[in-house]
């Protein structure tokens, strides 16, 4: 489940 | 954790080089200004979701801004550079030979066929992801076919590079402290490294060690 959420690099 | 921050702390230095010295020079000699505009459609195309306003962060936020913020920035100054000092500018531009339509074709076709989701977010995501590992292709053609650089030049590619590199102990990390792992950047960052180690190379044994910076 990779939502942009997830997303917390640079 | 550290390398994350390491990592983030080389990739800001890596632009303020960069920013500094076109303003401080007022020269873009060894600078490919493909290079820049691939970076400025890698942020717009990962930043996204800054305009869901879902935001992780005010470190993360305000990084995304600034990282969108210093590329344009960037290619306002090459542009400023074109009244200020044409003769350079112009043999920049004849340097600066490698076609971006190569880079970002096979970008947008690995991002249809490699993503999470197929939402326009998540493709655009994707496609950054791709763009990114690629996008110094531009400088580095031009570097191995003028065989010279600036110290700067290099310095600013080395802090870029580093960036990436130090993003790798990062994933290894959260893989076995948070159990996560995001196939894609890592495939996409393993690539981008790779891309960077003929030239790490180099510079090691150049600038590093000394003596002017000259590829083979």
């Amino acid at each position: 489940d990779n939502t942009i959420e997830d997303k917390d690099e640079l | 954790n550290i390398f994350r921050i390491l990592g983030d702390l080389s990739h800001l230095a890596s632009i303020v080089i960069l920013l500094r010295t076109v303003q401080k020079t007022q020269r873009v000699d060894g600078i490919s200004l493909k290079t820049q505009i691939l970076y400025v459609l890698v942020f717009c195309t990962r930043y996204l979701d800054l305009l869901t306003f879902r935001w992780k962060s005010v470190y993360n936020t305000l990084m995304k801004m600034v990282f969108i913020g210093a590329s344009v920035r960037v290619i306002q100054l090459i542009q400023g550079c074109k009244i200020q000092n044409p003769v350079a500018y112009k043999d920049m531009i004849f340097r600066d030979t490698l076609q971006i339509k190569y880079l970002v074709g096979p970008c947008a076709v690995l991002a249809l066929i490699f993503n999470y989701k197929f939402t326009l977010l998540e493709l655009c995501w994707s496609f950054s992801l791709w763009l990114e590992s690629v996008a110094i292709l531009p400088q580095l053609f031009m570097l191995s076919r003028s065989g010279k650089a600036s110290t700067l030049t290099t310095h600013y590619i080395f802090a870029l590079g580093l960036y990436r590199a130090l993003y790798i102990p990062n994933w290894i990390w959260r893989y076995y402290s948070e159990d996560r792992l995001e196939k894609l950047s890592v495939f996409t960052g393993l690539l981008q490294t790779a891309l960077y180690s003929d030239f790490f190379y180099i510079y090691y044994k150049k600038v590093v060690k000394g003596a002017g910076f000259e590829l083979p």
